[in-house]
Order: structure tokens, then C-alpha cells, then sequence
């Protein structure tokens, strides 16, 4: 464990919180895409198989757990949950995730390091991973008024796979055969889903006014 | 050994 994995770990930890406390506090979902939380709760899934028999660590089980109520409790909320379900924009949230499901799942069965079907289903989430976003900030370019809660939990999202490319980057120079290309490409990948996003919230955050994405 | 430690992170 290093500080750039740790600090990622953290903001993604701290992300999915701050989403779970917009909705659980405020009963409102408004602004966020429901098909981003059901990709990211197929990627902890797909990701996480070995739980129970792949013992890392306290921290690494318990992190894992953590992703996976709090994905799989936000579809839940924002499916099911009278009121919250309300605030659920959905004919704004039209973009067709399982459009992306498809091909990642076809491209890890292709680039994969090993084809097993665990490995196949952890390289799937990978892929899954670096894509997950795009119905949030589809989203986000329709609705003009983005709390910042909602923009507040794009950005850490979005920080915490640099953070991880930080990390993979000092794992590379102090740990021998430390390669993994398709782990690195595919949260490069992710990363950069998120630069003009970075740039329209560093902006606003300079000019310190609301953050609005051009249309 | 094959490194398979990648897995360690979340």
C-alpha cells in the first residue's frame, strides 16, 4: 500500500459516500444518472467475485464491502424508494448503458491476462469501469443546474483513478515486473473521461461560480 | 511467481 493508492481508495471511498448522503439526506436524487450507478454496481460485482475466497486484507475485504452495499443500496434508493425515485430524471438519463455492457464484456473476452472466467470478469470490469461515467456526464451536460454535491461526487470520482495512476506509476518503479497494461490503459482511459469535466469544474471553483457544462 | 498482486487493489 502506498500514499497515492491510499489517498485513491480514500476518494473513492469518499464519493460514493457523498452520493449516499445527497440521497439519504435530502431524499433526492436529482442530476444523478441511475444507469451510471447500475454500471459501477455490474462493476463491483464483476469485480469483486473472489470476496469470500481471495483474503487480501481486513481493509481490502472491508473496502470491498463498502463499494458494494453503497453502489448496490444507491440503485436501490433510486429505484425503488418512494420518494427518492421521484427526483429520478429519467427521460433525461436516456443513455443506452447497455450499449457499453456488450462491448466491454466482448473486449475482455479478447484482451484479457488470463482467460479464465475470473479473469475475464475482472478484465470486464476494468473496461466497464473506464466507461461508467458517460451517462453521468451526458447527464450532466442536460441538466443545467448541477448541485454541487452531484458535481462534488463527478469530481472525487474522477480523482480517485489519477490517484490510482499515480499509484500504479510508483508500483511500477519500486516493485519488479509490476506491468499491467490493461489495468493502466483502461483507467487512462477513464481518466481522461473526465478532462474536460476537470477543467469546467476548476473553473468554476476559480471563478467560484456554479458549475455548468457547455451544452 | 506469476504476479497476480494487481488483485490486492480494489
Amino acid at each position: 500500500m502506498n500514499i497515492f493508492r491510499l489517498a485513491g481508495d480514500m476518494t473513492h471511498l469518499f464519493s460514493v459516500l457523498v452520493l449516499l448522503l445527497k440521497i439519504h439526506t435530502i431524499k433526492s436524487c436529482a442530476g444523478v444518472s441511475l444507469k451510471t450507478q447500475e454500471l459501477y454496481a455490474l462493476v463491483f460485482a464483476a469485480r469483486y467475485l473472489d470476496i469470500f475466497t481471495n483474503y487480501i486484507s481486513l481493509y481490502n475485504t472491508v473496502m470491498k464491502l463498502i463499494f458494494l452495499g453503497s453502489s448496490f443500496s444507491i440503485v436501490w434508493y433510486m429505484r425503488y424508494h418512494k420518494i427518492v425515485r421521484r427526483s429520478y430524471d429519467k427521460d433525461q438519463d436516456t443513455f443506452r448503458h447497455y450499449f457499453l455492457i456488450l462491448p466491454c464484456l466482448l473486449l475482455a473476452l479478447l484482451i484479457n491476462e488470463k482467460f479464465t472466467f475470473k479473469e475475464v470478469m475482472w478484465t470486464f470490469s476494468l473496461y466497464l469501469e473506464a466507461v461508467a461515467i458517460l451517462p453521468q456526464l451526458v447527464l450532466l451536460q442536460r441538466t443545467r443546474n448541477i448541485d454541487n454535491l452531484t458535481g462534488q461526487y463527478v469530481f472525487l470520482l474522477g480523482a480517485y483513478r489519477a490517484l490510482y495512476i499515480l499509484n500504479w506509476v510508483y508500483r511500477y518503479f519500486t516493485e519488479p515486473h509490476f506491468v499491467h497494461w490493461i489495468t493502466w490503459v483502461s483507467g487512462l482511459v477513464q481518466t481522461l473521461l473526465y478532462a474536460d469535466f476537470f477543467y469546467y469544474y476548476f473553473q468554476s471553483w476559480k471563478n467560484n461560480q456554479k458549475l455548468h457544462l457547455p451544452a | 511467481e506469476v504476479n497476480d498482486d494487481v488483485k490486492d487493489e480494489l
